[in-house]
């Protein structure tokens, strides 16, 4: 364990937060994309397999873990019951088909080990990846953004940025490299890199988040 | 032993 990496994971549990914050806050999801809700849930799913049988490994690890899948499912459940007159299905509209196609392809194609769970695994770290893209397309089609769901999507896309150089941490010192999860985790933080950008130069200034 | 160890983030 390292600085960044409680760091990612605290900003991981602060986003959802936000999330939630922003829901109760506007009393609408307006602008949050089901479809990155699924995705994600999809992905904690997943990965979080092995939660039953190594439960004792890590307290900070299956409370975590408990408390990432719980809080999703929550959050989809409140957009689809309490809020559910904000969503949009004509803006949220991304191919999601083809990403858990694309993560369930890598996942068979580059696994550690041909077992059930090493291939969900897998298929989790690529799914994660992408999921973020029907929620940034989203935000692409309305062309703006409520500040709070700016600070939501930063604190989701850090988490995984900050993994980075707790992989080079680890690599270095612990000689522990992870090829699935550091390729993937770069992936994923270059899909973020623009609106990293226009969250810096605009929302940080305190402007609204439009796109040009 | 390496796939195990490399599960052991989130």
């Amino acid at each position: 364990m390292n600085l960044f990496r409680i760091l990612g994971d605290l900003s991981h549990l602060v986003s959802i937060f936000i999330l939630l914050q922003k829901m109760r806050s506007t009393r609408s999801c307006a602008g949050i994309s089901l479809r990155t809700q699924i995705l994600y849930l999809m992905v904690y799913c997943t990965r979080y397999l092995d939660i039953f049988w190594t439960f004792n490994a890590s307290l900070y690890n299956s409370s975590m873990k408990l408390v990432f899948i719980l809080s999703t499912a929550y959050t989809i459940y409140l957009m689809r019951t309490v809020y559910k007159t904000a969503l949009d299905p004509q803006i949220d509209t991304f191919a999601t088909y083809y990403l858990v196609g694309g993560a369930g392809l890598l996942a068979v194609l580059f696994p550690y080990k041909y077992t059930v769970y090493e291939v969900l695994w897998s298929f989790s770290i690529w799914l994660e990846s992408v999921a973020i893209l029907p929620q940034l397309f989203m935000l692409q089609r309305t062309g703006e953004a409520e500040t709070i769901t700016t600070h939501y999507l930063f604190a989701l896309g850090a988490y995984r940025a900050l993994y980075i150089p707790n992989w080079l941490y680890r690599w270095f010192l612990e000689g522990h490299f992870d090829p699935i999860a550091t390729v993937a985790g770069i992936i994923q933080t270059l899909l973020y890199s623009d609106f990293f950008y226009i969250y810096y130069t605009k929302v940080l200034k305190g402007k609204k988040f439009e796109l040009p | 032993k390496k796939a195990e160890k490399a599960h052991d983030e989130l």
